[in-house]
This record gives C-alpha cells, structure tokens and sequence, in this order.
C-alpha cells in the first residue's frame, strides 16, 4: 500500500462520512446500491462509517459519471484507458468515465471485453477517497489496473493494513484488526 | 451506460474494444532504448500522466515529446516494470506492453515522485523530478 504525499485523511473528528451523486446522472437505485456495497467494503475493517446524503452540495464525497474533459483538468478518454479517478482527502471528488460500459449486476458471461464490474473500480476510488495510493500488491484492490470482466470487491490484507494505518480498525470488531479474509470474492466473467 | 448484466447489453451498443485510448501501443511491442518509432511520443504521454516522466523532461512543450526511446523513456519504464512486480528489462517487452493496455484507474502511480506502489515505502524523488497533479 502507499499514501498520498503527507498522508492526507479525514481528520479524527470525523469518521462519519456521507457521500451523494450529481443529481445531474439521475442515477438508479441498483447503481446507488453498488456503492453503498463499495463503502461498506471499507466501513467493515475501519472505525468509518458512509451514509448517502441527499445533498450533494453539502456532501463529505461527491460522485458522478462524466465524459471527456468535465472540469477538473483530468480528462477521459472513453471506452477503456483510464476508468476514474478520485482525489484525497477532504477533496472527497470521485468521477468515473460515462463512456464505459459498466455492469451493476452479474459479470459473468461472455462479453466482448470492454464490460467493468462497476463495484470494483468504485472500491478502488474509494480507497483514494480516504487516503490510500496505489499498491504493487496484485490482489488488492489498490492495484491499479484491472482487467475487463473481472470482480475484484474484497480488500487484501495489504489494503486493510493501509487503511488502518490511517484510521484504525473497527472498534465492533473488539479490537481486532477486522473479519477473517476467508474466501475472497474475485472472479472473471470473460 | 449501465447493464445489470453483460447478457442485457444490447448488440448495437456493443463497443468497439479496438478504438481503446491506448490500443495503438500494442505496436510498440519489442522497442527498446535508441529506437525511433511512430507513437512512442504518445506512450511518453501516458508515462507522464501516470506520473513516471516529469512534466519538464525532452518536450518543447506539454504535449509535444518526441518519438526517441530515450533515456527518460527507459527510466520511465524500469519504474513501472517495478511497480508491476515484471521482469526490469527497461525495454517494451510483449508483458510490459500487455500490463499498460489495461484499463487503469486515473489516480498517477508516481505522485510529486515522492510515492512508489511498494508496500508503503517512500523512496527519495527520482532525478528526473516526477510532478503529477491529483
């Protein structure tokens, strides 16, 4: 794992985040539900928790989809390349590419290659939200790149080690460092 | 676009995977130091972006590199052989190419060159002085 430089995070006096969406996406309720997975990721091994707020103004995290350049001078570059990006705390910026092709739902199958699980890549951000870069480490969700097709949702030892380096562990977990690793959710559809 | 799965994608929305940003590296494939090769400059811009070139080195301008495997190049591409835990030939072998053709998060791998991907190790800035904005 790595940290942005000078470690940026949420500061102590807040561990309970919310985030919301640009009202501009409309967004469904299955893909708001694939981010409220993607949060909970993070709120089982930390002391944080996330909660959508219906302001997005007011938000601790703001999510939307965008296409091209959309204002933040990291541009897009449509299907596939870069998927999205977000920014360390408290900017709390997470944008993914709308060109995309995003599956809110089951990955399996076979796809032509351009089809991103969205809960993966939307864990990924979030880790960049609270503070962490990216790692070597292949099987975390820090890595950088992932192939079309694939689900990634559960965090390695070497993201829970990060994070909790930033924050601690969750104090429901009796002090441990979090629930057992046990069987890791990564698949590959295509 | 949104699909609860990739069998309810309809055939006419089905992208066309070869127009991807970064398809035309496929045919940098095998170049190494010294070589001149159509597109190099464009793998420069990625290599930039994501952080492992300085935003000051070999261009006349922002978006204007050239299209030598330089030094800064070869450099540029032992950094992130290391990243991807692959062979550091610093040449663009058939896995390096395959590794950067992977669609990526936007975030560089190289912030202000004072970060590295390893297992939270901070390394000295490289010489070349890596500057990314995120």
């Amino acid at each position: 794992y790595s940290f942005f430089p000078g470690r940026p995070r949420w500061p102590s006096r807040r561990r309970d985040l919310t985030y919301a969406f640009d009202p501009r996406n409309q967004l469904s309720a299955d893909v708001k539900r694939v981010f409220a997975n993607a949060f909970s990721r993070w709120s089982e091994w930390t002391p944080l928790t996330f909660t959508e707020s219906g302001n997005y103004f007011t938000a601790d995290m703001k999510i939307g989809f965008y296409a091209g350049e959309h204002g933040d001078g990291e541009e897009f570059d449509g299907v596939l390349g870069t998927l999205a990006h977000a920014f360390a705390p408290p900017r709390g910026l997470l944008h993914l590419d709308s060109d995309e092709t995003w599956i809110v739902g089951e990955i399996s199958g076979s796809g032509t290659g351009a089809e991103m699980d969205l809960e993966s890549v939307a864990v990924h951000e979030i880790g960049h939200l609270l503070g962490l870069g990216h790692s070597s480490v292949e099987n975390a969700i820090m890595f950088p790149t992932i192939a079309s097709g694939m689900r990634k949702v559960e965090l390695d030892r070497d993201d829970v080690e990060g994070i909790q380096e930033l924050y601690g562990s969750n104090p429901g977990n009796n002090g441990t460092t979090g629930p057992s690793f046990g069987e890791r959710e990564v698949s590959r559809g295509c | 676009h949104f699909f609860p799965n990739i069998s309810s994608i309809p055939p006419s929305l089905l992208p066309n995977t070869t127009k991807s940003a970064w398809n035309t590296f496929t045919n940098l494939s095998g170049c190494h130091s010294g070589q001149n090769v159509a597109g190099i400059s464009k793998l420069k811009s990625y290599f930039r972006y994501f952080g492992y070139i300085s935003n000051n080195i070999n261009t006349t301008s922002k978006n204007n590199f050239t299209d030598e495997f330089d030094d800064a190049l070869e450099r540029a591409v032992l950094n992130y052989q290391k990243n991807f835990n692959l062979n550091t030939t610093g040449e663009l072998d058939e896995e390096t190419v395959k590794q950067i053709l992977k669609p990526r998060c936007g975030v560089a791998d190289i912030v202000n060159g004072s970060t590295t991907m390893n297992s939270g190790k901070v390394t000295p800035p490289p010489s070349n002085g890596n500057t990314v904005a995120h």
